[in-house]
């Protein structure tokens, strides 16, 4: 994936961090100490639609850019920046009978971004 | 990222400035982590949970603290297995002789004694046995009575009986001396002995106290 960087515009995952500190839920969220939010944000135009994340590589998108630009109007759209690669988030927190509780919720933080 | 009207490429809807783009990004990850826990809000604690709980609960689901060792290397675990060597005996009374060397049970914890001992028996009878486990007595020599277990074995065929403590003493200190009385006509306690494919024998569970390592037997 590509992790976005300055004024990049293209299909990139966005670092989002959540510190349950700060949003003071650290009384009954015992482990971790925060939630990797990432999220995938930025433009898949026609000459990386279809090549998600790492897989795309800079003479892959000059070629498909030739071949886009040959066919008539590139339009955008129809290839939206989506997550490729998630992993769970596994919480241990203390219910409301104050048990405490461990669940992996599957596909919680997004490792990796591109285009659809 | 904007665009060139400030709108947002998604959604069309105006871009937020960062503050209310963060609030926004916060009050969806609250929400996402409850509807995935099935809550409506977050608990509400009504009573604290002590520290030494809550260290408890985390060591269950981390395993053993780190640094100790598995079970297993904590002591291995051996069974040593005794043949009988025959005593005195008569025609009800047969006594049986346990040794271990000092060299496989010395400085080793006995955990647990089994007698393995096979019986013919007529069909329909049930055989009463008397099993005396004998320690020596250190004022005069003598074999003094530690212990006594009754059978009642039904059926021909390998039996165990699982011994007490005092065999367990007696194994640790080598030599296990145990005493068979025959409670009725049916057998009798030399029967016990059998042929050498079913002699008597003694497995001994045990745990290396960690001071030497002894290979199996």
């Amino acid at each position: 994936g590509i992790d976005c960087q300055g004024g990049s515009r293209m299909c990139c995952r966005q670092e989002f961090f959540v510190d349950f500190r700060e949003i003071g839920w650290d009384d009954w969220i015992i482990q971790p100490e925060g939630y990797a939010m990432n999220f995938c944000t930025g433009q898949c135009p026609l000459h990386v639609a279809g090549i998600p994340g790492i897989a795309a590589s800079f003479h892959t998108a000059v070629l498909n850019l030739l071949k886009a630009n040959t066919a008539t109007g590139t339009t955008e759209g129809g290839s939206c920046c989506v997550p490729t690669a998630q992993k769970p988030l596994s919480l241990l927190y203390y219910d409301r009978d104050s048990n405490i509780v461990k669940t992996d919720i599957p596909d919680m933080v997004v490792e990796a971004c591109g285009c659809s | 990222t904007p665009r060139a009207d400030n709108q947002c490429l998604v959604c069309g809807e105006p871009t937020l400035d960062l503050e209310s783009q963060r609030k926004l990004l916060l009050n969806l990850a609250k929400r996402s982590i409850l509807d995935k826990l099935h809550l409506s809000q977050r608990p509400i604690l009504s009573q604290p949970v002590s520290r030494a709980a809550l260290r408890t609960a985390l060591q269950h689901l981390r395993g053993p603290p780190q640094g100790a060792l598995p079970e297993a290397d904590r002591g291995q675990e051996y069974e040593i297995i005794s043949f009988a060597e025959t005593g005195l005996s008569n025609i009800n009374q047969t006594r049986l002789d346990f040794h271990f060397s000092d060299r496989t049970v010395g400085g080793m914890e006995v955990q647990q004694v089994r007698l393995m001992f096979f019986v013919q028996l007529p069909p329909n009878t049930i055989w009463t046995l008397k099993v005396r486990v004998l320690v020596l007595d250190p004022h005069d020599a003598n074999f003094t009575l530690a212990t006594q277990h009754l059978l009642e074995v039904d059926a021909s065929g390998w039996h165990q009986l699982f011994l007490g403590p005092e065999a367990q003493a007696a194994c640790s200190q080598g030599h296990l001396p145990l005493e068979l009385v025959s409670e009725s006509q049916i057998a009798q306690s030399s029967d016990i002995l059998g042929g050498a494919a079913h002699r008597p024998f003694v497995v001994a569970r045990v745990r290396v106290g960690g001071k030497q390592r002894v290979r199996r037997h």
